[in-house]
């Protein structure tokens, strides 16, 4: 709906910002590679829709914490210049739990956010994960 | 500031660009002035016009809210979460989720809102409109095309950052003088962040 203001929200429909559905990707804080860990694979799924995780890969993903989304956390950490971790450390969560556009940040495998100005700097991303191998190179 | 793959833009001859909005969302007026706010910060710095017009099917720019799927294999998720997205050009095609509390608020720059399990409309409108005219994602904070945006925030002046991308693709509003005071957060922010020091609201 639409309101002039926030206190014409009606009260039944003031929703609290935690019913945001990404909230549960706050359980994941401290997930670190080699970890498997219960609906992991639904941030995969969130990282994929964003463009950190190509489309070649097919949505099935497991719950493993695997180069796949280690590759695809650290470029998230760059582009929201956050500490590149690898891992899903609380700041890097916090970000990803932000409503944000739904148009990726990432187009084939190159982040589109790191382009720009005088200084062109890509990165693209290594999936060394099972299955096809991808090369990396970070110009 | 970044763009698409290929640097998609409106061309030479498709400057004057008209949008509409979709009739069964029977949007106020009050609601359709917040999109020609948007738009106007936009046409301030560029060399081109955006007229309403009410036929859906021809206009160049079409803006709807839909829920869920809604055909275009991008679906919207619920409350908060993804909030909108638009298609590079000469697409035009610009979607936001009708599951959100958007919030219309009255003219003025930068701000705060009381609520905030609510977005501001202009704020997304001003960000997917960059979409539309060929601009990809900004890592700079501040800019209005950076990818997320908290709830509660108003954010709908155009940044350096914006300007610069924009500019790039279309060259200068003639008119444009913009005159840029670095804000201190911006400053702040840009001691030692490596950001281009040119930072700041136009």
């Amino acid at each position: 709906g639409f309101y002039p203001n926030a206190s014409a929200i009606p009260p039944d429909l003031r929703r609290n910002a935690t019913e945001n559905a990404w909230n549960a990707f706050l359980n994941f804080t401290g997930c670190h590679a080699g970890m498997k860990v219960d609906g992991l694979y639904k941030i995969k799924q969130y990282f994929q829709y964003f463009g950190y995780i190509p489309q070649t890969f097919s949505g099935n993903f497991t719950d493993d914490f695997d180069d796949i989304l280690k590759n695809a956390v650290e470029m998230y950490q760059r582009n929201f210049k956050l500490n590149i971790t690898g891992e899903l450390d609380e700041l890097t969560l916090q970000h990803v739990v932000i409503p944000r556009c739904g148009v990726p940040d990432v187009v084939n495998g190159t982040s589109t956010m790191l382009n720009g100005g005088t200084r062109r700097r890509t990165y693209e991303v290594s999936f060394s994960g099972r299955g096809q191998r991808f090369h990396a190179a970070k110009r | 500031y970044s763009f698409f793959p290929g640097e998609p833009r409106w061309p030479e001859r498709r400057r004057n660009l008209t949008y509409a909005f979709e009739p069964r969302n029977e949007l106020t007026e009050e609601v359709k002035s917040v999109f020609s706010r948007a738009f106007a910060r936009w046409a301030e710095v560029i060399p081109l016009t955006f007229r309403r017009v009410e036929s859906f099917s021809t206009s160049d720019i079409s803006i709807g809210f839909y829920a869920g799927d809604h055909g275009d294999g991008e679906p919207f998720d619920g409350f908060m979460g993804t909030l909108a997205h638009a298609f590079s050009p000469p697409n035009g095609h610009f979607h936001l989720d009708s599951a959100e509390n958007w919030i219309v608020s009255g003219e003025g720059g930068d701000g705060f809102l009381s609520e905030r399990a609510a977005v501001d409309l202009e704020s997304v409108a001003v960000h997917e409109i960059g979409h539309l005219l060929g601009l990809g994602h900004s890592s700079v904070q501040d800019s209005i095309m950076f990818p997320t945006i908290t709830t509660g925030r108003r954010k709908v002046d155009l940044h350096s950052d914006d300007v610069e991308g924009v500019q790039v693709l279309y060259g200068a509003n003639p008119n444009f003088n913009g005159s840029r005071t670095p804000t201190p957060s911006t400053q702040q922010r840009d001691t030692g962040s490596g950001d281009s020091g040119a930072a700041g609201r136009i």
